[in-house]
């Protein structure tokens, strides 16, 4: 484990953890895409399906653990306790057009044509357009809430400190894991758009707005 | 190793 890798981890947790925080504190999922955060629950839950059968370490067991409870709990507040926030209308993003392909691709891509790499394989193109939904409906919205824009800037941050990881892993560990690196890669530049705005607004105490 | 990818990460 290097220190990319750490750093990269702890941001998806933080990130995690502030959108709980902004749910709670505002008592609402308004600006949240429920089409995204049900990608991520489908994301976890194929990738981490190894929890019952290959024991890595106690961090990762207790990660993955983590990663299914929070997403599956957030949709629980999202379709029962803060229902009345949510507002479907906006988050109109096709699904059907992200999870055809990712089907289609772990078919062609994986590390063996068995049901547990397939399914690996669907995780890790799926995660790298899942959030897709939610940048969809900040686009459509034009304007986000500052604890939203650091919920995103981290999940991000998490997204974009793999990569130097992977590079690390490269030079000492003489390991390459091709379908985790170019879908990570896929993924982060996915955020580009919404780190310009992040940085050059929120940062800089202003609203999160795109130009109309 | 690389055919079986990096099975460690989150």
């Amino acid at each position: 484990m290097n220190l990319f890798r750490l750093f990269g981890d702890m941001s998806h947790l933080a990130s995690i953890l502030l959108l709980l925080y902004k749910i709670q504190t505002t008592r609402s999922v308004r600006g949240l895409s429920f089409k995204t955060q049900a990608l991520y629950v489908t994301v976890f839950v194929t990738r981490y399906l190894d929890l019952f059968y290959d024991y890595v370490s106690l961090y990762n067991s207790v990660m993955k653990t983590f990663f299914i409870t929070s997403s599956c709990y957030v949709l629980y507040l999202m379709k029962k306790k803060y229902r009345p926030t949510n507002d479907p209308s906006i988050d109109t993003f096709r699904v059907e057009y992200l999870l055809g392909p990712c089907v289609l691709l772990s078919l062609i891509f994986n590390y063996r044509f068995t049901f547990a790499e397939i399914l690996w394989s669907f995780s890790i193109f799926l995660e790298s357009v899942a959030i897709l939904p939610q940048l969809f409906m900040l686009q459509r919205t034009g304007e986000a809430e500052a604890i939203t824009t650091h919920y995103l800037a981290a999940l991000g941050a998490y997204r974009a400190l793999y990569i130097p990881n992977w590079i690390y892993r490269y030079w000492m560990e003489d390991q390459v894991d091709p379908i985790a690196v170019t879908a990570g890669i896929v993924q982060t530049a996915l955020y580009v758009d919404f780190f310009y705005v992040y940085f050059t607004k929120v940062l800089q105490g202003q609203r999160f707005e795109l130009p109309a | 190793g690389a055919e079986e990818g990096h099975k460690d990460e989150l």
